[in-house]
Formats: C-alpha cells, structure tokens, sequence
C-alpha cells in the first residue's frame, strides 16, 4: 500500500481534479484505492457527488485525527468500483487549531495511517491536500510515501514550485518523513495556443525533466462542468482529449511505479 | 482609513490579482493605499515585482504580530505614486502556529491595526489574504471593515460562497468583527464563451443582487504573463479590456463607498 499526497500550496492548481480523477482512474486500471479528502473545503467529496450519510458524529478525519475514533469506521464507498472514500467537512477547519497546539501535529496523520500499511485493504491511498502551508498540509507531505505536484502553467504557478520542493526537502530533513519521494509533477490547465504555457514546461522540463509527468492536462472547460455534475472527467466527457487526459496520467504513473 | 480584505477559501479565484489591481487602481485615482501581503506564498509582493531590500529581520508581518516590532516600520515603496506595501514572506507560514498557540489570534492583526485608524497615513489598508480557513485567513477578516470576495466563475467557485458568507456571519456573530460588511462580490475570469460562466453569474445576481459588482473580469492570458514582469495588469496590457477591467472595478467601489 502507497500513501500519495497531491499537494501544491498554490491555490486553483488541480489538486482536487487531480486526486478525484486519478483516484478514479486507478481504480479503473483494476486497483483498489481510497481517497482522503483532507481539505476542509471538501471539493473532492463534492466533486465526486458524495451524498454523506447523516450521522451523529463527524464522517471526516476529524475524530481520527484526535483519536476519537478509528478510520476505518469512516471510509464510504463512492459509487465506483475500486474506489472509497473518507470525505471531508468544514469541521476539519478546527483541527488546524487543535493540532498546532500539540506537539505532534506534523506525524499525528502519519501514524493513523501507519499500521494499516500491514495489513493493507487497498492498494493506494490518495490525499487531496488543501492549499496552504499549514498544518493539514504538513501533516499530508509527512504521511506521504510519494507527492503528486500539480503545476497551473503559468508564472504563478512556477513560482510556487520552488516553495514546494524547498518544504518537501524540510520534511525529509526534519526527520518526520525521510523517505518522501517527488512522484512526479503533472502540468495542468495547459494551453497549446498560449506561448506562457510553453514556456513554463519548458522551463519545468528543464529544471526537473525525471520529475515532469508526459502527460500534460489540457485546459478545458469539461473539468469546469464536471463537479457540477459529480462527475469525474471519464464520465462527463468520454472520448475527449479533456476526458482520456486523466487515464493516460494513471498508465503512465503505473509504469513509472513499476520500472522504478 | 477603511481595510478591506480580499478574501475567498478557495484556491486560485484572482485573490492577488484583485488585491494588487485594485490597490494600483486606486493609487491612480489619487488615493493612498498600503497593501498588505498576509498570504506567506508572497505573490502580491512578487506580483508588484517588489525587491525586498536585504535586511537583519524578516520584512513580513511577523515580528509585528508577535509585538516584536512595529508595523510602520515594515512599509516600503512599491514604485508607484500613492501605493505602498508591507511584503510577505515564507517566514508568516511559522506564525500560523505561533499565533494558533495564543486565545488572542483571532484579534491580534484588528489591534494591530486600529491605532492607525486615529491617525491615517494611508486612506485604505488591502489585505491579500491567503488560500485557507486558518489563522491568518480568520485574522484577516477580524481586522477587516469590509470584504470584497473574488468569485471564480466555476461550479467549485460557487460552492466555496456559501462557505465563506457563513465565515462572515461567525466572525460578526463572535463579536471579534460585528460590524463587517460584504464590500461585494467579484466575478472573476469570465469567459463569455461558455455557458458555465453566464449561469454562474446568474446565479450570484439572484441571491446576491446588491452584492455583486457590475464589473467582472474577463478571462485573459494577460494576467498570467503580467506577474511575470512585475506589472499591474494597466502596465502588461494598457487599452486593452483585461487591462482596463479594474480601472472600472476601482470606480465602481469608490462609487459604492461615497454613495452607502
Ligand atoms: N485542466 C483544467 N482545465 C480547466 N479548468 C480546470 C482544469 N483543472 C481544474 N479546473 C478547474 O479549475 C478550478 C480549480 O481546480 P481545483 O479545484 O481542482 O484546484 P485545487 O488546486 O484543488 O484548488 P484549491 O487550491 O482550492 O484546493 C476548478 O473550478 C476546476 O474545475
Ligand atoms: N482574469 C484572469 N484571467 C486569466 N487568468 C487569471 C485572471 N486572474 C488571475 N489569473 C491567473 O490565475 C492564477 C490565479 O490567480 P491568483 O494567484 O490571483 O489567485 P489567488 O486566489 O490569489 O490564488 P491563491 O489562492 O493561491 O492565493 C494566476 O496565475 C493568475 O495570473
Ligand atoms: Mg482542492
Ligand atoms: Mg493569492
């Protein structure tokens, strides 16, 4: 079992596109995956058009996170083969506030999902990270086995990548995750017609060509429709390049995962 | 002197780019106006093409928010005429859980700020606030008089309304802010083309008809290219509709301001 945090500080990237389809892609290819939504936006949860079922307590890591309950309790399905849930609430705002005052807060998420790694029900773990450089977000980069960046093509966007990459090597050298490994990153909201989307690539591909994914994800405004719908970008807009864009990201984040 | 924070949970909806638009707009129309970059990811400043000049302590918010220095101290020129700025830098990520540790955070940048209400050197104080419901997010509004709320024109943008007018109405309600006003509601990278964006816009005109600016503005690759340079979107792309787009917008609230 892989733990694999999509995360960008940068706010609007696709991180929430990317772990909703990609999970989903995955799931297709045949791998049993659950996805984390750790936003307290809750754009995955709603991007997939999760109903969650009322309850008394909380569905999201809200509980598990202060060891109020235990996570597996919490996973739901999400109405595609392969592929669970453990969605998220505005609740999970108050845990940043929670979790700062403890000293544990950057390994607290790290050591939830640790012993499911013996005895794992799924192949993949995906979490959706929230745009900041907070505690949710830390304590994602720490759990993680692998990050997925998702880089807009614009000068913004490259201008984060550096931030990123400098927190990923802090969170290696803090000790709390050593082993944390650049998956790869992925170009999103690419358009062909523009000449600042080239030269971001190119500057990326430059500066990290083993990193940067083939697979590049076109801008559309598919993705734009598809949460509307709860839909992910397969099912909105099969046989489309929009549509394809994210099945040909899992084949080849496969292939990479086997060679490596 | 008024502070209006440019505020929206949701990644990547033109926060920044309004903050800094706006505050250059306004600079123009003869007004004095200090921005202040509260997102560590620093784009405003970065935006503004801002050298920060080298110095023994950190240029940020930080050590003001911590009482460590004052604010004053911390403004520097932006190279244009009426408009100054406090930068940002990765250091004000550490205060989100410096501040978190203290029952004070929520009103720590509100006292910061109000003595400066009695004796005004600027007439309005704009806060780019970052990407987040946490501390410096919550701070932001607290010290705020107003909001204005980039709208991105996308299903996920919508959704992200609801979340933020409710924040609104617990940071009144808490009694930490109980006179915050909506200033308005900005849509944001409106691509006429697509039916996505008019029901988007039709749908904020309906629930929220006084709310909503007149202007919106207009999707265009021109915004990217423009922090590239270190430009306001006049300077990028002068007589253009990207370019003049919070020309108007500055009127329009200048207008809104005198006639409420
Ligand atoms: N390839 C694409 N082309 C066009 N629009 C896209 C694309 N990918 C995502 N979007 C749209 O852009 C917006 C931002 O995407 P998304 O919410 O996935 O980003 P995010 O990084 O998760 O944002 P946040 O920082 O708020 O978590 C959404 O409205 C989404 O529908
Ligand atoms: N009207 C527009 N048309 C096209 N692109 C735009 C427009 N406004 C902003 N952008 C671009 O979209 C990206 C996001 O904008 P911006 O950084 O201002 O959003 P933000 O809400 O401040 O993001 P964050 O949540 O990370 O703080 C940037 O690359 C910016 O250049
Ligand atoms: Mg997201
Ligand atoms: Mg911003």
């Amino acid at each position: 079992m892989r733990v694999i945090a999509i995360s960008n500080q940068k706010g609007g990237v696709g991180k929430t596109t990317t772990a909703l389809n990609l999970a989903a892609e995955l799931a297709a290819l045949g791998k049993r995956v659950l996805l984390l939504d750790i936003d307290p936006q809750a754009s995955a949860t709603s991007g997939l058009g999760i109903e969650v079922p009322e309850s008394a307590s909380s569905p999201s890591l809200y509980e598990p996170l202060l060891g109020q309950a235990d996570l597996m309790e919490k996973i739901i399905p999400s109405g595609r083969e392969g592929l669970d849930i453990i969605p998220a609430e505005t609740d999970l705002a108050g845990i940043e506030i929670e979790l700062a005052r403890s000293d544990t807060h950057l390994t607290r998420l790290r050591s939830l999902l640790q012993p499911l790694k013996d005895t794992p029900t799924h192949d993949y773990f995906i979490l959706d990270c929230p745009p900041s450089l907070g505690v949710l977000m830390t304590a994602g980069l720490a759990a993680a086995d692998g990050i997925i960046i998702p880089l807009q093509c614009e000068w913004l966007g490259l201008e984060g990548l550096a931030k990123i990459m400098y927190l990923v090597e802090q969170i290696r050298a803090s000790g709390a995750n050593p082993h944390l490994v650049i998956e790869g990153i992925l170009m999103t909201m690419y358009d062909a017609r523009t000449n600042l989307a080239r030269q971001v690539v190119d500057e990326v591909r430059t500066h990290f060509p083993n990193e940067i994914y083939q697979t590049s994800i076109p801008r559309s405004i598919r993705f734009g429709e598809a949460p509307s719908f709860g839909l992910t970008i397969r099912e909105h807009a099969p046989q489309t390049p929009a549509g394809e864009s994210y099945a040909s990201l899992a084949a080849e984040f496969l292939t990479r995962r086997e060679t490596n």
